[in-house]
């Protein structure tokens, strides 16, 4: 399984290097291994260079930044190995709205193949939705959901 | 497989039986702060076999029974079953022919547990074995908890290891 | 400073428990001493029951209601001791209109003696400021700022 | 004691002088993701004496100086200074007299660092305790930094009480 995990981290690598400037509209990063020589153990360091910024260490990044790097390798692993679902509570929250936007498109495109539920506060994001449950407490303590269904709404 | 409908009683703050029913593509969860967004997460995670209360945001597992509120008493039982099409055929070969799965767990007060499958009573193993072999079960970059992406950057890199283990 | 640790417990105490409810439209919180015969040492827990639900451990509620609760807890403390000046980056990015509402409206009254100094992503918060600081990135990598006057705009 | 002014220059995303003019009441500081608003509260809690780097996100504290860009050199020196009135008449008897105290603090990339308290020169220290008297300095609950509001509920009851202590 050496072999499996290094094949995996190439081609994680190699979609996360494709995702990165997609999502921050250019600049570059990579994964790199700490440790080449012991597959079994290394550890997995993260290099991000938002785009027309020089390269620093990743702590430097801002809360946004980082949130859209975790993405960026979130989104790799999931186009190399999708899963049936993915659920994502409120990933949204630290992104401004041209993140927002750009996260929201590749969303649209995975969700093709894989069932997406995501927990946002954000109305854009609500936008791409086909389904929208909508959750309040008019009484308190008791959740009580309704479901929209937007396709039926839009066509 | 794809998830089609939910069905939560008595799970946190989802008292009276809730049905939520699942299309494919992307369904959007909102709601006010502390109306039960998370909590329809949980009941996810639950119901695919988390033995773990901490991951839930609780301390024991009886946390996730309904606890009562102002007006209502507290429930003896938490209920979720989760029902999902199974178009590749995964899991044994009974479970090969269905083209529907239901999971159902269940948590009793006294501490009792109940696991079924397609109404079926199984053992917890069956249920979490189900999930890997469905590809759900490695859960790691398929359910991001709130406050959670941040963690991605800040953990060491030997801990970062396991996102690229669970695709491999 | 037994003493002095103990009244400044007690004061703040009394007001975190007025702020939470002012703060969630209701419920109760309070604070408590893990070891009330050890001043010097004892920790602190922090109690909270939103309105109308029960009480329940507190790593139980929302990420909103856990970001509200801090936020009394600062408040109160501001309340009893306030400093020179407060500084808050985006801690409203997890809370809803109707609590950011409330959130803005302490603020407003506190900045009457203190500065407050808020980075935000939110408009609603946008709206309760005196200047506001425009923060871009024209030349990537190069921060500008564009200073905004609030009350030469309005009056 | 009100912030009126702070200069930044060289400090981390500011590159050329930018002078930030206070006024009392609420400051709002917007902008997209990455373009410098948490880097302002960075320099705030530089200038103030932040001896660790960490605390301002950076390995080494050669990390605040402005690393160059795609198409502008890296700097050689971080400068930021803060200027606030004085009304009560903290700190020693000399600042006393003065109704406005200005606080500079540079940081040369080989290492170097210089301390300056109404433009002449001074130690860290004396700038950490001016800033101590004036209240300002026990900033635990004064400064929120992105991200850290939740800390205050997933701590340990123990390390929770220095919010008690520093207002005592
Ligand atoms: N066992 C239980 N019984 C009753 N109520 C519960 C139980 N467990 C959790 N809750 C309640 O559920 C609420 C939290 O719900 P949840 O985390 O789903 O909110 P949310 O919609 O995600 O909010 P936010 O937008 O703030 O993240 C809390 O107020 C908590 O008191
Ligand atoms: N020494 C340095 N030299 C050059 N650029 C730096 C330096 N230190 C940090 N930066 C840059 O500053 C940017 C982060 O700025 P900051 O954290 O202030 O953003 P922000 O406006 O708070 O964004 P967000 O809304 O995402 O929190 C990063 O892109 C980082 O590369
Ligand atoms: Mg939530
Ligand atoms: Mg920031």
């Amino acid at each position: 399984t050496r072999k499996r995990f290094r094949e995996a981290f190439d081609q994680i690598n190699e979609q996360f290097k494709q995702v990165f400037p997609r999502l921050f509209v250019g600049g570059e990063a990579e994964l790199r291994l700490t440790d080449e020589a012991d597959l079994l153990e290394s550890g997995i360091d993260i290099i991000a260079q938002p785009p027309g910024k020089k390269l620093q260490n990743v702590g430097l990044l801002s809360g946004g930044e980082k949130a859209l790097t975790a993405v960026a390798l979130i989104f790799a692993i999931f186009l190399i190995k999708p899963s049936p679902f993915c659920i994502l509570d409120e990933v949204d929250a630290p992104l401004d709205d041209a993140n927002i936007g750009r996260f929201n498109e590749m969303v649209k495109e995975m969700s093709g193949e894989s069932q997406f539920v995501i927990i946002t506060h954000n109305t854009r994001t609500m936008e791409i939705a086909d389904t929208l449950f909508g959750v309040t407490m008019e009484e308190p303590g008791v959740s009580s959901l309704v479901a929209v269904r937007l396709d039926d709404l839009s066509s | 497989m794809k998830i089609k409908r939910i069905e939560i009683i008595g799970f946190k703050s989802f008292v009276d039986k809730t049905v939520l029913n699942f299309e494919s593509g992307i369904t959007a969860i909102l709601g006010p702060n502390g109306c039960g967004k998370s909590n329809v997460i949980d009941a996810i995670r639950w119901v695919m076999g988390e033995q773990n209360a901490k991951n839930l945001r609780g301390q024991a597992m009886e946390d996730v029974i309904f606890g009562g509120s102002e007006k209502r008493r507290a429930h003896g039982m938490a209920a979720v079953t989760m029902v999902f099409s199974n178009p590749e055929g995964v899991g044994t070969t009974e479970l090969n022919q269905y083209s529907e799965i239901m999971v159902t767990r269940r948590l009793y007060r006294n501490g009792d547990s109940e696991y079924l499958l397609n109404k079926t009573p199984c053992r917890l193993k069956d249920i979490a074995e189900l999930f890997m072999d469905t590809g759900v079960g490695a859960r790691a970059y398929s359910i991001i908890e709130q406050g959670k992406i941040g963690m991605i950057l800040q953990s060491r890199p030997e801990d970062r290891r396991v996102l690229i283990e669970e695709a491999a």
